[in-house]
């Protein structure tokens, strides 16, 4: 990570992302919903940044985000 | 493996600034959790939503078989200080708007929080003025070399979309070559004894037009730029000219200043500082305004620059009472060989003498590109990942200093920046694995 969290506590267990079900989405109880744009386009891009790089999948069709 | 299938981003306050600027006293903390089935970000504002989503996307990484994986986290994150800038200079050499949205994506990577934008000085005047159009028409590069009014909002706009202030520098009184070609009268003739010599100095401070364009100015600076700062700049301000002069000469006398022209550049920033206070901003000025003794209000923020004694300025500057920025160890149009990003991560903001409050009124620092050798073709890779080391530096705790391990974490950074299309210069040997064969 850079720059370093003040407070991190990483553990070895993996979790898995599947491009195509992975979503950022505004939880309940958020004060910003959908309508928020600055969020909105942020989960655009940082879901463009995780996924977006790949030299497997990048030829893949996107699944667009909700 | 299990999965994860969604990272739900929560803001708990009332108030989620979603539609807002953000400031220097935006809250940018955050904590994300990552376990199964899903990751929960939960920021106060969206300040720290943004900051967050940076750190996650960090944390996914694809294996060699094109998997995406993430560990179990718990991460708890706050900056260290409330102003982490990027000082540009667009006006040595104009940088297009490309250049300097890329450097606005870099900064949101390395969680820095103001793009200082050196937006005019001598050599050009980019910046185009709805009140005084002719500043640009006369003192661009040329028609194409100017910022517009579409752009400036663009540029503000992109910045908000990633939690970055924009604060204009319009310096003054010096560095003001470039407005005299299109404001009649704004500049010091300079004379050869008794005849003028065809040259032009500062500003000239003893007419009364001189103030009235600035309030004209300033009132449109104000509509255009939404922080609540504005930098005056304020540094190296020849009095050659000034001294030259024989109708400063004559005013001098009149208001008693004898011979000092400190008193004459206090005189005209005290009268600007004022100006800016009655237009609602606040001041950030560089520190030979505090070093000639200006009357500065409390709430001036003062940027230290110059790399002698610079710890001895931070003392001053805060034993005084206002709040101050450190520029000076962070330089970054200073070359050398080798790997000196070192020796900016080494700085450590608030070793100077001084008591708590004092270091409490270090409200962050700068890295600065200045545009004498830097245009948009090696503006990027200078910058990146040197100034990262600057970002960590004010962002990250007090005792993250091991060296071998911010070269580990910078130089897979740096990958990152390159996957994401910013093209940051190498810190050592070495390669990034996602670069292939036909890669340039």
């Amino acid at each position: 990570l850079w720059p370093l969290p003040r407070s991190l506590h990483i553990s070895p267990a993996r979790l898995q992302l599947a491009p195509k079900r992975f979503q950022i989405l505004h939880g309940s109880g958020s004060s910003a919903g959908p309508r928020c744009s600055l969020l909105q386009d942020a989960f655009r891009r940082y879901y463009g940044y995780i996924f977006g790089y790949s030299k497997w999948q990048n030829h893949d069709e996107k699944k667009p985000l909700s | 493996e299990t999965e994860l299938f969604s990272l739900q981003v929560i803001i708990t306050s009332e108030d989620s600034e979603c539609d807002k600027y953000p400031g220097v006293e935006s809250d940018e903390s955050y904590q994300l959790q990552v376990s199964e089935p899903t990751a929960v970000l939960k920021a106060s504002k969206v300040w720290g939503a943004l900051r967050g989503l940076e750190t996650f996307s960090q944390l996914v990484n694809e294996d060699d078989y094109g998997s995406f994986f993430i560990n179990e986290s718990d991460i708890s994150d706050s900056p260290r200080f409330a102003h982490r800038g990027i000082l540009l200079d667009t006006s040595r050499h104009f940088l297009p708007l490309k250049s300097i949205l890329i450097n606005l994506d870099a900064m949101a990577f390395n969680k820095f929080n103001v793009f200082h934008w050196h937006i005019v000085d001598d050599q050009s005047f980019p910046y185009q003025s709805i009140t005084f159009p002719e500043l640009s028409a006369q003192g661009a590069y040329s028609y194409n070399h100017v910022y517009t009014p579409t752009d400036v909002r663009l540029v503000i706009d992109y910045a908000r979309l990633r939690g970055i202030r924009v604060i204009p520098e319009f310096d003054t009184p010096g560095h003001t070559e470039s407005w005299g070609k299109g404001q009649k009268d704004f500049l010091t003739p300079c004379y050869n004894g008794e005849h003028p010599s065809g040259s032009y100095g500062p500003v000239n401070p003893i007419l009364n037009t001189t103030y009235d364009f600035m309030l004209q100015l300033l009132k449109e600076i104000r509509t255009v730029f939404p922080d609540e700062y504005i930098h005056l700049g304020g540094d190296e301000v020849d009095f050659t000219c000034w001294r030259s002069n024989p109708d400063v000469s004559e005013f001098m006398k009149e208001r008693g200043f004898s011979h000092s022209y400190t008193k004459l550049e206090s005189y005209y920033i005290e009268k600007i500082l004022d100006m800016v206070s009655s237009v609602n901003k606040k001041s950030i000025v560089w520190q030979e305004v505090f070093d000639n003794g200006v009357q500065l209000q409390p709430d001036t923020i003062v940027e230290v620059w110059m790399g002698t004694l610079y710890k001895e300025e931070l003392r001053r500057v805060t034993k005084e009472g206002h709040p101050a920025i450190l520029a000076a160890p962070w330089y970054l149009d200073y070359i050398s060989y080798g790997q000196d990003w070192k020796k900016y991560y080494s700085v450590e903001p608030l070793d100077f003498l001084g008591c708590r409050a004092q270091k409490e009124l270090v409200v962050g620092g700068e890295a600065c590109l200045w545009g004498e050798y830097v245009d948009a073709t090696n503006l990027t890779p200078r910058l990146w990942p040197r100034a990262s080391a600057v970002g960590e530096r004010l962002w990250s705790s007090k005792n993250v200093t091991d060296i071998a391990d911010a070269y580990n974490r910078l130089t897979e950074h740096r990958c990152r920046m390159l996957r994401r299309g910013v093209a940051a210069e190498p810190l050592f040997v070495g390669y990034c694995s996602n670069e292939t064969g036909d890669r340039t």
